[in-house]
């Protein structure tokens, strides 16, 4: 900006013509504001200096998108999660030979499990005396599985029948 | 050991072991 002053044009200036003052003004102005654009960036911006590279950019200062996740959607998400049931069904057996088939519900959010008991048809049952899995690791269970050729008691030509032993 | 017979199509409990000429 150093050494464009003229007073006048044609040396004795004229009406319209910026004076030195005008201009030094000008010059002032315009210095000031290429001194202040660098740090007006960096500060609180996009951080870039001079090298030409992309610099990092703060995501404090980036907005979301309209149908962003916020932390109320996440907290619903997470309730509902909370609010899930996880059911394991076994199939137990108890002094009478009968079967039944044990739910254990567990509450995912409070850590409560909840059991109970239905025949094979779903209906509720109570276990009686000498109540135990039908299967555990010291019993073996092996399974045959059968096609029906001919119809009788129970089953019908087509069906799918299988033997259990344990 | 104990068996049990299911007929898995029906989802029922057999009363009875099935005729073996009646299933292969």
């Amino acid at each position: 900006a150093n050494g464009n002053i003229i007073s006048s044009f044609g040396g004795g200036g004229g009406g319209g013509d910026a004076s030195t003052t005008n201009q030094q003004a000008q010059i002032a102005l315009e210095t000031a504001i290429r001194d202040r654009l660098p740090s007006t960036l960096v500060s609180d911006r996009l951080k870039v200096d001079g090298s030409g590279v992309i610099q990092p950019v703060s995501l404090s200062s980036v907005p979301l998108a309209s149908n962003a996740a916020t932390d109320t959607t996440l907290q619903q998400v997470r309730d509902a999660i909370k609010a899930q049931l996880d059911i394991a069904s076994t199939i137990w057996t108890d002094n009478s030979g009968a079967f039944y088939v044990r739910r254990d519900l567990v509450n995912e959010g409070t850590g409560t499990i909840t059991v109970t008991f239905t025949d094979p048809t779903g209906s509720a049952a109570t276990p009686g005396a000498g109540l135990r899995p039908l299967a555990t690791t010291d019993k073996d269970t092996i399974t045959d599985f059968y096609d029906v050729l001919a119809s009788g008691t129970g089953y019908s030509t087509g069906d799918l029948l299988a033997r259990v032993a344990i | 050991a104990t068996f049990v017979w299911l007929n898995l199509t029906t989802g029922t409990i057999l009363g009875s072991a099935p005729t073996s000429a009646n299933i292969e």
